[in-house]
């Protein structure tokens, strides 16, 4: 089996579907029960379950289309295509298209619309295609899956239980022991009050907290955090970074750990990294950088290292005379100590333990102190 | 001179495996220009992924099972490269 790129999966147990439109191919009442008997199949084994909506936007949004139809996958007439779905999110994503081009049926007379609609949905879950010739979550639309005693297979079944695990056992039924999950540093929890950050940085308009092996990422489309390995999206990456600032006019993110830096665009780590980074001007004494942040206007970023900070010159690309400077002399108020880094809306945000404070750079002075995890609406 | 029946097949099966190595497997747009030669690096590369990830004999060549297969209805969602 395969999950997507950063393995997206539902945030929530409960989801709701839509049936958008119907095929004229079936009656109604036929397609909703082949689309209720898809969803059955993967709630058998996991502990999601459904609701249908019937208007409004819903999780997973059911339609019917021919050809062109609103996103860049236009469909391509009868045969090859039968339908495509989006992983798990916000918008458009979790959505599943069906090409009404195809003839669907009941039965196995033309494309079987239970069947496709299982394999879709499995798409919709977070699974993406298995190389497994018996799973239903191989690519290829197969004739002589026997419908009247489907059954998932054991590729299908091992493959959604790693995004959601094995059903929740009800009340009534016997318990078995359950392993806690590991608690401590590999899974911290993003509303602990004591949380605090290794890194924090923006890309491409979304806002990245790095901490130990993970990161949250939250943006305007998705206001609940998603959190990810790092090795997930960039597998050559450390974990446990020290400081990360984004560069949009090279739409480049900056990772810093010990005496290294990577460099990443989007999902893409760039080759010729890691660097060592002394050779952006940092003398011999400096060993780790703390925090950095990159100002796009100025195009100057600030490395912040113990109490001292260092300006460096995007544009000439070195150091800048006159530097390091006491951190405490151009940002009054901040604590010596800086994990990491943040400019939103105006102001610069110091990460420091479980707190953060604001900074307005024109007043030069704290406006507020916050909890680190402020971001999380938690 | 008009192309001979065969030409006119060969054609017509490069074109669907240019269209299924494309939408499936990640096969850059801009390889048509080599895509024409079925022994293009990218494109027999490509063709290869594809019967390795179906359970195909690989071969890299547009062999009669690799085409059929390739007719086949199936998912839009891409194998590789999402």
């Amino acid at each position: 089996f395969a999950t997507f790129p950063g393995e997206p999966k539902w945030w929530k147990t409960h989801l709701t579907y839509r049936i958008v439109n119907y095929t004229l191919d079936l009656p109604r009442k036929v397609v909703d029960s082949a689309i209720e008997k898809a969803l059955r199949v993967w709630e058998a084994v996991t502990p999601l379950t459904f609701s249908r909506l019937d208007e409004g936007e819903a999780d997973i949004m059911i339609l019917f289309a021919v050809g062109g139809h609103g996103d860049f996958f236009p469909f391509d007439g009868p045969g090859n295509t039968l339908a495509h779905a989006y992983p798990p999110g916000r918008g458009f994503k979790g959505d599943a298209h069906f090409d009404d081009d195809e003839q669907w049926t009941e039965d196995k007379s033309g494309i079987n619309i239970f069947l496709v609609a299982a394999h879709e949905l499995g798409h919709s879950l977070g699974l993406s295609h298995s190389r497994d010739a018996e799973a239903l979550m191989f690519p290829v639309y197969n004739p002589s899956t026997d419908l009247a005693h489907f059954r998932l297979s054991q590729d299908d079944v091992a493959g959604i239980q790693s995004l959601y695990g094995p059903p929740t056992v009800s009340p009534e039924e016997p318990t078995l022991p359950t392993e806690r999950p590991p608690a401590g540093p590999e899974t911290p929890a993003m509303c602990d009050p004591e949380l605090s950050f290794d890194a924090i940085s923006t890309l491409r308009g979304e806002k990245l907290f790095f901490k130990d092996r993970h990161f949250w990422r939250i943006s305007y489309q998705i206001p609940e955090p998603e959190f990810h390995l790092i090795s997930s999206f960039w597998p050559s990456l450390p974990s446990g970074v020290d400081a990360a600032y984004e560069v949009t006019s090279k739409d480049t993110v900056f990772i810093f750990k010990g005496n290294q830096f990577w460099a990443i665009r989007g999902n893409e780590a760039q080759a010729g990294y890691p660097k060592d980074i002394h050779t952006l001007g940092f003398p011999s004494t400096v060993r780790k950088i703390d925090a950095a942040i990159s100002d796009a206007e100025k195009k100057k970023t600030y490395f912040f290292v113990e109490d001292k900070y260092w300006r460096f010159d995007e544009q000439k690309q070195s150091m800048e005379p006159g530097f390091p400077r006491q951190t405490a002399d151009d940002f009054p108020g901040v604590d010596p100590k800086v994990d990491a880094v943040l400019e939103a809306f105006g102001f610069l945000y110091f990460f420091s333990g479980p707190s953060q404070l604001e900074f307005d750079p024109n007043a030069k002075q704290v406006t507020r102190a916050l909890k680190s995890n402020s971001w999380f609406n938690c | 001179y008009p192309l001979d029946r065969a030409a006119k097949e060969e054609d017509a099966s490069m074109d669907l495996a240019q269209q299924y190595l494309e939408n499936y497997y990640n096969l850059a747009k801009d390889v048509k220009q080599f895509a024409r030669r079925r022994d293009s690096g990218p494109v027999v590369k490509k063709i290869q992924e594809m019967q390795k990830f179906l359970g195909l004999e690989v071969t890299g060549k547009l062999d009669s099972n690799t085409l059929e297969v390739m007719a086949k209805p199936r998912c839009g969602v891409p194998d590789v490269g999402q």
